[in-house]
């Protein structure tokens, strides 16, 4: 790092100075550019995703810490490797019913982790994630990049890759531009830049699904709404719970 | 002590042997990793290498380097390939050759296709325990997702989100060709 850039003569509280909106919810970014920011070799983000909505699976080049300030809902981290432990089973319809479970199809994949107000999640450089509200009010969470972190190999420039979704480049006049430079935003996710046949090809379907990974007509943004709510596989809250008080009986 | 550790630390092994091979495909290929793990001296230089093997026309799923940049030499052969960075900008698309070096910077999504005559590689990564994000197969980020999130990531049918899920889900890294006529004879 060129020291210079910590020559900093005032300090001063920053407000987000760019606003995208989604579907269902906004993302706000501080401007990375500013020379705080720059000395401290951090980038931060603000994600305010609103019941139902669903931030679409990103990573990025630095390790980041989140703070949920507000609101609760679920997270999947996609760590390559790990085994795919929440898995359904299929069973009898009587069976289901018995356990007032819907017939759903079969269906697994990595750990979920439910998030709620003050909890902090640590996501390492380059590990995918997403992330999705199910309270009945607004999930609010606050992000931090290490830039400067040993994990990024790139420029100190917060750099995000999508892998579904596109991101509207608007922002709101209603907020101060960057002061220098333009703080870059993604507009298309990783699947646009290849080749739909070669798609099709990797992942063994149709031409047609291959072009719906790309999201080219997709104007939802990056966070995106779920109607009906999001179902998927994990321990109902009373199991967690009473498994909770089992072993608080016996320590 | 010199002598006992670093002067006789193993400095070397074989990378080119077939039957070394840590991920394997019989239609598709082969790859094999030299880590820190296997040889620790690249602890020191924080750098592994790689050497790949792709049969005609086989794939290497996309994915992304995540904790290393990769400089990828060719070693025979040909293949198109393709890299992906932020902001989803195609910035490579073409062909390697034989001799040619082409860097694939952290993060950066990357999937190559091997020509006629196949193709082979050997990359240089700059972590001494590099690891890969692939996107298809069974390790893949897709398919660690559960298929709700992909139906509403995508807008597609829970059908089309399991094709995504499980189409390759025996496969690793490197494919075979030939996965759509299949997939359009099902």
């Amino acid at each position: 790092q060129d020291r210079s850039e910590c020559r900093i003569q005032n300090l001063n509280a920053q407000e987000p100075s760019r606003r995208v909106e989604s579907e269902a919810g906004v993302t706000e970014f501080w401007d990375q550019n500013n020379e705080q920011f720059e000395c401290a070799g951090v980038s931060a983000t603000r994600y305010i995703i609103q019941p139902r909505g669903l931030l679409l699976p990103s990573f990025a080049n630095a390790p980041k810490l989140v703070y949920i300030v507000q609101g609760r809902g679920m997270t999947g981290l996609l760590i390559p490797g790990c085994p795919e432990t929440f898995h359904s089973i299929q069973q009898s319809p009587q069976l289901s019913r018995e356990r007032g479970q819907q017939q759903r199809s079969r269906d697994q994949h990595q750990k979920i982790r439910e998030i709620r107000q003050g909890d902090v999640v640590a996501l390492p450089a380059g590990v995918a994630h997403w992330c999705y509200n199910e309270g009945e009010t607004p999930l609010v969470a606050v992000v931090v990049h290490d830039t400067s972190s040993n994990s990024n190999q790139l420029d100190r420039n917060l750099r995000k890759f999508q892998l579904a979704g596109r991101m509207q480049t608007q922002s709101s006049t209603s907020y101060q531009l960057p002061r220098k430079g333009q703080q870059e935003i993604q507009t298309n996710n990783i699947f646009s830049g290849f080749d739909v046949q070669t798609l099709a090809e990797a992942f063994g379907v149709s031409t047609e699904t291959a072009r719906k990974l790309q999201s080219q007509d997709d104007t939802r943004g990056n966070i995106v709404r779920v109607e009906g709510g999001l179902q998927v596989i994990r321990p109902r809250r009373e199991e967690v719970e009473e498994e909770e008080q089992q072993q608080w009986r016996t320590n | 002590g010199l002598e006992e550790t670093i002067c006789s630390m193993r400095l070397k092994q074989n990378i080119g042997n077939p039957t070394r091979a840590d991920i394997y495909s019989e239609n598709g290929g082969r790859i094999t990793s030299l880590n820190s793990q296997k040889l620790p001296i690249l602890n020191n230089i924080q750098m592994s290498a790689e050497r790949g093997v792709l049969y005609q026309n086989a794939l290497l799923a996309p994915h992304w380097n995540m904790n290393a940049h990769s400089v990828i030499y060719v070693t025979r052969g040909n293949c198109r390939c393709q890299i992906v960075g932020n902001g989803g900008r195609r910035v490579y698309d073409g062909e390697l050759r034989q001799g040619q070096i082409l860097i694939v910077p952290q993060n950066f999504a990357v999937v190559k296709q091997a020509g006629d005559q196949g193709f082979e590689w050997v990359s240089f990564k700059t972590n001494d325990n590099a690891m890969i994000s692939p996107l298809v197969g069974k390790t893949s980020a897709l398919r660690a997702m559960p298929a709700d999130v992909l139906m509403n990531a995508y807008h597609i049918s829970r059908d089309e989100a399991n094709r995504l899920k499980q189409n390759r889900r025996e496969e690793m890294v490197v494919l075979s060709p030939g996965a759509r006529s299949q997939q359009g004879r099902a």
